[in-house]
């Protein structure tokens, strides 16, 4: 078959008007980097299911897409993660929901799928699971990124939820700089970075 | 959300997505992403779907096996499908997202209903395109 490989990060109010060259080219790079990822372990002879795995795993590691360190905050400030895999050729599928400690949470997916006779565990139980499993559990804090802080204080305080990639305009070149600041919730010192994104569609 | 779906060379498809959910949602609120058949869907038989959007109404439309579904008892081509899906009856229901889709043959579809996805695909011989706005 002609090896073939698609990927998404989201979809949202996503404009030029709301891009900076900046943050298009760093969106682009980790989405080629997550293409030539998956198309190498499928050159090599590797599975769809590997593919799968791999590619998404350099997603969950970027800070720019909804998901694994690039999260979004639930109401209570908390990044709950999601995620799921299924084998087209034997109809097996995995899940996991609403945890908070995995790291990659597609590759825990992939290990209900595998290791368990289960479709879908959530909240502690998953991460059990995927403790017993030898995934790599991580401190919440991990997940921690300013962007998506601010984009929960804003939803607080406009009271509704947002979805993924709804984007605040882009500050224009003669905004002043912002200063550092500390996180009320970690305590982590901040930096404005390049990737300012507004609400974000679930 | 991000996802990806891929055909390997023995024919094999595969989809997965994962996701951080929604801003500020409440109640251990589920979306679209770990529901298989909604949000994830693989068949050999048909495709394999990786959907991003709002995901309550991906999950009421069955957006992935209803792309498999259109494939498996109406014939449709996954580009026809998946439109019909995305650009049709999600935009009925005032879903908004999008999916990627890819048959056994190659053939891939990356509908969106929102103003923009980030998105992209590479071939067998190496080609690679990656897209963001409409």
């Amino acid at each position: 078959s002609p090896i073939t490989l698609v990927i998404h990060g989201g979809a949202g109010t996503i404009t030029r008007k709301n891009m900076t060259p900046e943050k298009e080219q760093a969106y682009r790079a980790v989405l080629n980097q997550a293409l030539q990822t998956g198309y190498a372990v499928l050159k090599r002879g590797g599975t769809s299911l590997d593919a799968v795995e791999a590619t998404v795993r350099v997603m969950e590691d970027s800070p720019l897409f909804n998901a694994g360190k690039g999260a979004v905050f639930t109401h209570e400030g908390r990044n709950e993660l999601d995620a799921s895999v299924m084998d087209g050729k034997t109809l097996k599928a995995g899940a996991i929901a609403g945890v908070t400690t995995i790291k990659n949470p597609i590759s825990t997916a992939r290990r209900v799928m595998d290791k368990s006779e289960h479709v879908m565990m959530i909240g502690p139980g998953a991460e059990a699971f995927a403790k017993a499993q030898g995934m790599e559990l991580v401190d919440p804090k991990y997940f921690y990124t300013e962007t998506r802080w601010q984009g929960l204080q804003k939803a607080l305080q406009e009271e509704k939820v947002q979805l993924d990639h709804t984007e605040a305009p882009a500050k224009p070149a003669n905004a002043p700089k912002a200063r550092n600041a500390e996180s009320p919730k970690t305590g982590a010192i901040l930096n404005e970075t390049i990737f300012t994104e507004g609400n974000k569609f679930g | 959300t991000v996802g990806c779906v891929a055909l390997d060379q023995y024919g094999n498809l595969a989809a997965g997505t994962s996701t951080g959910g929604m801003t500020n949602k409440r109640y251990g609120r589920v979306g679209d992403a770990p529901i298989i058949g909604a949000g994830t869907y693989a068949n050999n038989a048909t495709c394999a779907i990786s959907a991003t959007g709002h995901g309550e109404y991906f999950i009421r439309a069955v957006v992935g096996f209803d792309v498999s579904a259109l494939m498996a008892y109406k014939g449709l081509s996954v580009n026809d499908a998946a439109n019909e899906v995305v650009m049709k009856k999600l935009v009925e229901m005032g879903g908004e997202g999008g999916l990627i889709a890819l048959d056994r043959r190659g053939n891939i579809a990356m509908p969106f209903n929102s103003e923009g996805m980030y998105r992209g695909y590479i071939k067998a011989d190496g080609t690679s395109e990656v897209l963001i706005y409409k």
